[in-house]
């Protein structure tokens, strides 16, 4: 465990936290795309497959837990919470998320470090992660309005990935042989397609003002 | 071994 690593799952841990408040508290989805979190529950059902199986430590089980119970109990909120879910604009989510899901899972089949069952949900997961908040940025192109709570959650998301990257970078220069291309560049790819978020949401900060992306 | 010593990412 490295400080990147680290502070990338509190980060990651901080963007579900934030939202969970954000829809507990308020009651309120406003802004959030349901496609989006339907396919991070996805990303941890596929991905932690072995939670019961392969102990790694106390630390790796209970975020698992964590990120697995958060996810699919925001998925539960927006889609039958009856208040909650009243605040949700479907018209404007309207990402066919299959389009996403189908293609990640035959690249998983053909591009992967083994081909058992669990490494290609496991890859599966990756590729599905690193593309899995385009819905989220089209319905904020979409909806003018994104109210800051909606911006620091997309905000962390993107951040835990990037300092992941670090945690890669760092592992590879101080552990041998810790070569992982498959999860370097769809950790990558996934940073990247912040990278836009990124520059409105700072110079938003910067100039304080309302974060407005361009149509 | 490094398979599993790399799954302990989250």
């Amino acid at each position: 465990m490295n400080i990147f690593r680290l502070s990338g799952d509190m980060t990651h841990l901080m963007s579900v936290i934030v939202l969970l408040l954000k829809i507990h508290t308020i009651k309120s989805c406003a802004g959030i795309s349901l496609k989006t979190q339907e396919l991070y529950a996805l990303v941890f059902a596929t991905r932690y497959l072995d939670i019961f199986t392969d102990f790694v430590s106390v630390y790796n089980t209970i975020m698992k837990l964590i990120f697995l119970a958060t996810s699919f109990s925001i998925v539960w909120y927006m889609r039958h919470h009856k208040i909650v879910r009243r605040s949700y604009d479907k018209e404007q989510d309207t990402f066919r998320h299959l389009f996403l899901i189908l293609p990640c899972l035959i690249l998983a089949l053909v591009v992967n470090e083994k081909f058992t069952f669990k490494e290609v949900m496991w890859t599966f997961s990756l590729y599905v992660e690193a593309v899995a908040i385009l819905p989220q940025l089209v319905l904020l192109q979409r909806t003018k309005n994104i109210d800051n709570l909606t911006g620091q959650y997309v905000f962390l998301l993107g951040a835990y990935r990037a300092l992941y990257i670090l945690n890669w970078i760092y592992r590879y220069l101080t552990e041998k042989h810790f070569v992982h291309w498959i999860t370097w560049i769809s950790g990558l790819v996934q940073t990247l397609l912040y990278a836009d978020f990124f520059y409105y949401y700072i110079n938003s900060w910067k100039n304080n003002v309302r974060l407005q992306l361009p149509a | 071994e490094t398979e599993s010593s790399f799954k302990d990412e989250l």
